[in-house]
């Protein structure tokens, strides 16, 4: 059997809000070192991959390997039922037909029960290399979130230049253009709330990326105050934002190349 | 004109 139960239960409600428009079905993969996901988006551009490790949750059992393949959207209209300092226990039986979400509140005076039905996904898993990047960016998360917003006000589509001196991000349009430097900066106070820029450079890279699913991954903004963008020049780009100390999600998105 | 590469050209299936 599985069997996993979350003391902060909103992690996976903000989880789910950051998946469920990129991905309609996934698999939730389970075995005794946590929960993983891979899945791309229905155009094969994006990917997403998600690492819950099991010593993130206050009781972790999974005696096998199991799949567990859900409907996104069904599951984040379940998930949004969570309250802010409930707890989440995930059920499923061994061959993963039912999954079972119980969400109790922290005095445990409510206890609310609710079963989905599992899917049988057939889904290509991706092996992605780990490598090392020529610039990885590291800044405020609601910061990234607003320059892709604003951004897609002139255009879809936008370059993003790292140099020693900060990064950039264009974008034109019929409209016009618009650009958004950032130069690299301290935290304020080191407080975690107001992180700074920063930028490991070892080469500068310049890349096109399309904005629609730029403006998807930063549904991911309330996990985390900052983001991590990694770039090499010629190969997809990867957007992660921490989720809490147990893991992590990962976006990946194919580039724009000259035809 | 740019055009947009797919995720799955890049990495292999595992």
């Amino acid at each position: 059997m599985f069997e996993a139960r979350l003391p902060q239960g909103d992690l996976l409600k903000k989880i789910l809000e950051a998946v469920k428009d990129l991905v309609t079905d996934a698999n939730f993969d389970c075995s005794s070192t946590g929960i993983s996901l891979q899945a791309m988006d229905s155009s094969h551009v994006s990917l997403v991959s998600l690492l819950m490790r099991a010593d993130g949750f206050d009781h972790f059992r999974c005696d096998r390997n199991i799949s567990i393949g859900l409907n996104l959207l069904a599951m984040s209209k379940v998930v949004r039922c969570v309250g802010n300092n409930d707890a989440v226990t995930m059920k499923a039986d061994d061959n993963g037909d039912l999954v079972t979400l119980m969400f109790e509140s922290q005095d445990g005076s409510k206890v609310s029960d609710w079963q989905l039905r599992g899917l049988d996904i057939d889904s290509e898993r991706l092996g992605i290399p780990s490598t090392d990047y020529s610039s990885v960016v590291t800044m405020p998360s609601a910061e990234f979130a607003r320059i892709c917003r604003d951004l897609s006000v002139i255009g879809d589509t936008v370059v993003i230049t790292t140099t020693k001196e900060g990064v950039t991000f264009a974008s034109k349009g019929e409209l016009g253009t618009g650009k958004i430097a950032l130069r690299q900066s301290a935290a304020i106070d080191d407080d975690a709330d107001s992180p700074g820029v920063s930028i490991e450079l070892q080469e500068p890279v310049s890349q096109s990326f399309a904005l629609r699913y730029l403006s998807f991954f930063t549904k991911a903004t309330p996990l985390a105050p900052t983001v991590t963008i990694s770039m090499s020049n010629g190969v997809p780009l990867v957007v992660e934002y921490p989720v809490g100390d147990m893991g992590h999600i990962r976006f990946y998105l194919a580039p724009k190349v000259e035809d | 004109a740019k055009v947009q590469t797919k995720i799955d050209a890049f990495y292999l299936g595992a």
